[in-house]
């Protein structure tokens, strides 16, 4: 799961 | 990774390509709007900022698209405005780029996920992307025509954030991620193309121009 605010895509 | 966000990327890229190709080729930006291409470039900077924080060896190919999307804009901007200014339709260009901008700010300063400095930047960039390509579908409701190539870059440069949203969709159903805003602004994003896309469909396809009003 990504942490709060962290955008994995372009 | 997943199926349609790959098929999203390469569509994106081949919507920077298709458009390099068209201005380098026929030496003209006709039917470009160079408004679009600029808030384009402030999309990408805004968002992909950390590569000019804290710059990380180019190990990945996130890093490398990223540097390809600011590096190809960047370059649009400079074909336009510079290389064929004399073949920029200024006039027709004409919807203010501020009324884009403007609201985009304010609005990631209220509603976003973290109020720091990069995130906030980041939602500028998503709230802006979704409204960045009014300046261009404003262009040709003004001339009334838009060229074949400029029809295929518009196609690809839609459905690039039409197929995120199926792989939103994925996500959300196999790794349960969400990232409500740029879901929201996605999906705005996706309906301004509606009218161009029925167009595209029903006339690009048999061969004939976009000719407005339809």
């Amino acid at each position: 799961k990504l942490h709060e605010g962290q955008h994995d895509e372009l | 990774m997943n199926i349609f966000r790959l098929f999203g990327d390469l569509s994106h890229l081949a919507a920077i390509a298709i458009l390099l190709l068209k201005i380098w080729k026929t030496r003209s930006c006709a039917g470009v709007s160079g408004k679009t291409q600029l808030l384009f470039a402030v999309c990408f900077i805004t968002r992909y900022i950390d590569l000019f924080l804290h710059f990380v060896s180019l190990y990945n190919t996130e890093k490398v698209m990223k540097l390809i999307y600011i590096s190809a804009s960047v370059f649009t901007c400079y074909l336009i405005f510079f290389k064929f200014k004399a073949t920029y339709d200024g006039n027709h260009d004409s919807m203010r780029a501020e009324f884009l901008i403007v609201p985009a700010a304010g609005l990631a300063c209220l509603i976003n996920t973290k109020f720091d400095a990069i995130e906030i930047l980041w939602t500028f960039s998503i709230y802006l992307e979704a409204v960045a390509i009014l300046p261009q579908l404003f262009l040709i409701s003004k001339t009334g025509e838009a060229e074949t190539i400029t029809s295929h870059y518009l196609f690809a440069q839609g459905s690039y954030r039409a197929l995120y949203i199926l792989n939103w969709i994925y996500r959300y159903h196999y790794e349960s991620h969400v990232d409500t805003i740029a879901i929201v602004a996605g999906v705005v994003q996706t309906i301004l193309y509606c009218d161009f896309f029925y167009l595209y469909i029903t006339k690009v396809v048999k061969g004939q121009k976009i000719v407005l009003p339809a």
